[in-house]
């Protein structure tokens, strides 16, 4: 087999005959869980580097299991008890910065339509690689992430504002920004994007070119992309009641 | 004439068996009239055996098990090792001589996670609570 787990000795292997394998498969499908096997885009050419979201997704799949065990081991804090966990890496990007009138922002879109039904959502963050900054030295930077709620042709659009993050220019960390908040809204109305908007001011006030401060976009590594991972668990009743 | 001493009955109790006892000298292994106990056993099937390693991220592969002997509701795909040592000790206990001990009443079930591809290539981690027994009265 794989580099993966080794049977254990004296395990007996048998060959399984063809409607075995199929009993075997439908077995594995149905405790697992697996929706059954998807239509995956034609295989890449050579091998890739991992992508951003899978090693992010990989990590909390050991700490999850690694409390498979025992049941009362403290979780991982974001897992709680989430029991299902969704990254999103569909994405389109729009930056309204490069020389054209402030305030300059970064904007991603995320194709939402595969959540499942019944399930509530617990936490959401919004992850982006930030790189050191070598325009801005020793500044401090604030970082703001608002939901667009409603574009507008004729002016600025509807926004929410989700979260602020303060870092410094030098850092070089994976930001997580908690976009929670706008989760009832997805929920609703999941045939829509989620369109999150991304700004950087300076102490003063000054807004800054998010790329120019050094937070990565979809051409950075594969490694290093932005995504939006969310937590959920099995409810009747899908929706938060506002508050 | 001396009367026989009459043997007393083993109290029937309505305890599942313990995990951690072994067939002892007054259990019949064989079960009554010479029938084997069913017993379980555990084939791994990996998954890239299966091809799924493009889609299945973890675990790398799955633990299915079967099981040998006289069992009323055998090991299958729409029989898990849970629902079959649960349903195989309490027929037992209703028919003690009729359907053999079950080997692998559940002590302790844990939960199994899987990390896959969705159709949008987004990666899910799912987490099923109790689901797996991993202790089990033969071992």
């Amino acid at each position: 087999g794989g580099p993966g787990l080794r049977p254990p000795p004296g395990c007996p292997q048998r060959c399984l005959g063809a409607s075995e394998r199929r009993d075997v498969q439908r077995e594995i499908l149905s405790v697992l869980g697996l929706p059954g096997r998807p239509r995956l885009r034609a295989a890449p050419s050579g091998p890739r580097l991992p992508a951003s979201a899978p090693l992010f997704m990989l990590d909390l799949y050991h700490a999850m299991t690694g409390d498979d065990d025992k049941d009362d081991a403290p979780a991982e804090r974001r897992l709680g008890r989430a029991d299902l966990v969704m990254s999103f890496v569909n994405m389109v990007e729009r930056d309204h910065a490069l020389g054209q009138q402030e305030p300059h922002w970064k904007e991603f879109r995320f194709d939402l339509t595969q959540i499942p039904d019944g399930e509530a959502v617990t936490a959401a963050e919004f992850r982006i690689y930030k790189v050191p900054s070598i325009h801005l030295l020793n500044r401090t930077l604030h970082v703001s992430m608002f939901q667009v709620v409603q574009e507008q042709s004729n002016r600025e659009s509807d926004l929410l504002f989700l979260d602020l993050q303060t870092l410094q220019a030098g850092d070089e960390v994976w930001l997580v920004l908690d976009v929670t908040a706008a989760s009832d809204r997805w929920l609703l109305k999941r045939h829509k994007d989620l369109g999150l908007r991304l700004y950087v001011e300076t102490e003063d006030g000054h807004s800054v070119d998010p790329g120019l401060a050094g937070l990565l976009g979809q051409r950075a590594p594969r490694s290093r992309q932005p995504f939006v991972v969310t937590f959920f668990r099995a409810s009747p009743s899908p929706i938060r009641t506002p508050r | 004439a001396v009367r026989p001493l009459r043997r007393r009955q083993p109290k029937k109790t309505n305890e599942l068996p313990q995990a951690n006892r072994l067939p002892g000298i007054f259990d019949d292994v064989h079960g009554s009239h010479g029938r084997q106990v069913c017993r379980r056993h555990e084939l791994y099937v990996s998954f890239q055996d299966l091809g799924w390693l493009d889609w299945v991220i973890a675990p790398q592969g799955y633990s299915a098990y079967y099981c040998e002997g006289e069992c009323s509701f055998p090991l299958g795909s729409c029989m898990n090792a849970t629902n079959h040592a649960i349903l195989q000790s309490l027929v037992h206990l209703m028919k003690p001589d009729a359907v053999p001990k079950a080997c692998c009443a559940p002590t302790k079930l844990s939960a199994t996670s899987v990390l896959y591809y969705d159709n949008s290539n987004n990666v899910i981690l799912r987490k099923h609570r109790n689901m797996v027994v991993k202790a089990c009265g033969c071992h």
